[in-house]
């Protein structure tokens, strides 16, 4: 089913 | 001193609505260019980014940029004491630590005001690049709340694949598997009802079926849902509110281990 991604994977802190 | 008088209240009634059951506490940001929120469900897999344009309030005062950390759910509860013809005004002193939410009903013989404690709450900002995606689809937001609803009664996760074919959303459980297919169709009586998908590139990812069904809840904001897809990024759901900004909703995807 594969693992969840997360949004900081794609997205960074500003 | 933050003073913003929203005519159509019942549209900041719906917007909670549309967030509360994904998003606990946020920081509500207002500054000149409107009163926004970004904010991330506990697991930090879905986002939500709010913007009401400061154009769409009959009047729009705000002196300073304000962040006003809120439950979600207790905003909420205030707002359910609105009618949904009533005039709402949010107000907040600067440096204070209180809003106040006052309701007009239209006849203007009733008057009431709330007022809620704001929180101290972390920042999580994320910085969201435009991005061009390998496809966007608008559809009618009714249909797509139809097609979550009904594929999260089979399975727990669904496939969206976009093809010169169409929008195509799978899912399998135990007792089965399903396909719903939505081609192109711009031959409808209102622009509203049609499903008009740009494609650059072919784009199929899985997603979590509860958030997209949480996701949902903003069907009443907007008659039509733009879904943006790219291999590289979260899927985006935007609900468009009228004259005023927008709900989008992030949601990222499973990863093929």
């Amino acid at each position: 089913k594969g693992s969840q991604g997360r949004m900081e994977s794609f997205f960074k802190p500003v | 001193m933050l003073e913003l008088r929203l005519v159509q209240g019942s549209l900041l009634k719906k917007v909670l609505e549309a967030m509360k059951d994904l998003v606990t506490d946020a920081n509500f940001d207002c500054s000149a260019t409107g009163f926004s929120l970004q904010a991330m469900d506990s697991s930090h897999v879905a986002l939500v980014a709010l913007l009401l344009r400061s154009e769409g309030f009959e009047h729009y005062r705000c002196d300073r940029n304000i962040t006003m950390g809120m439950n979600l759910n207790n905003v909420s509860k205030l707002l359910k004491c609105a009618g949904n013809d009533d005039i709402i005004t949010i107000k907040a002193d600067d440096g204070g630590d209180t809003v106040t939410f006052m309701f007009e009903n239209p006849k203007q013989d009733k008057i009431s005001d709330f007022e809620m404690k704001l929180m101290d709450l972390d920042s999580e900002h994320l910085g969201i690049p435009d991005a061009e995606y390998h496809a966007i689809v608008r559809m009618p937001s009714l249909e797509f709340s139809r097609i979550c609803k009904d594929l999260s009664s089979i399975g727990d996760t669904v496939v969206i694949s976009v093809t010169k074919e169409g929008i195509k959303f799978s899912t399998r459980g135990d007792i089965g598997n399903a396909n719903i297919v939505c081609r192109q169709n711009t031959t409808v009586d209102k622009p509203e009802e049609a499903t008009v998908i740009q494609m650059n590139e072919a784009v199929s990812l899985t997603f979590a079926l509860r958030y997209l069904n949480s996701f949902t809840k903003a069907t009443s904001l907007s008659e039509t849902v733009t879904i943006s897809l790219s291999s590289e990024l979260p899927l985006v759901a935007e609900y468009k509110i009228a004259d005023m900004g927008y709900i989008k909703f992030y949601l990222a995807p499973k990863i093929e281990d």
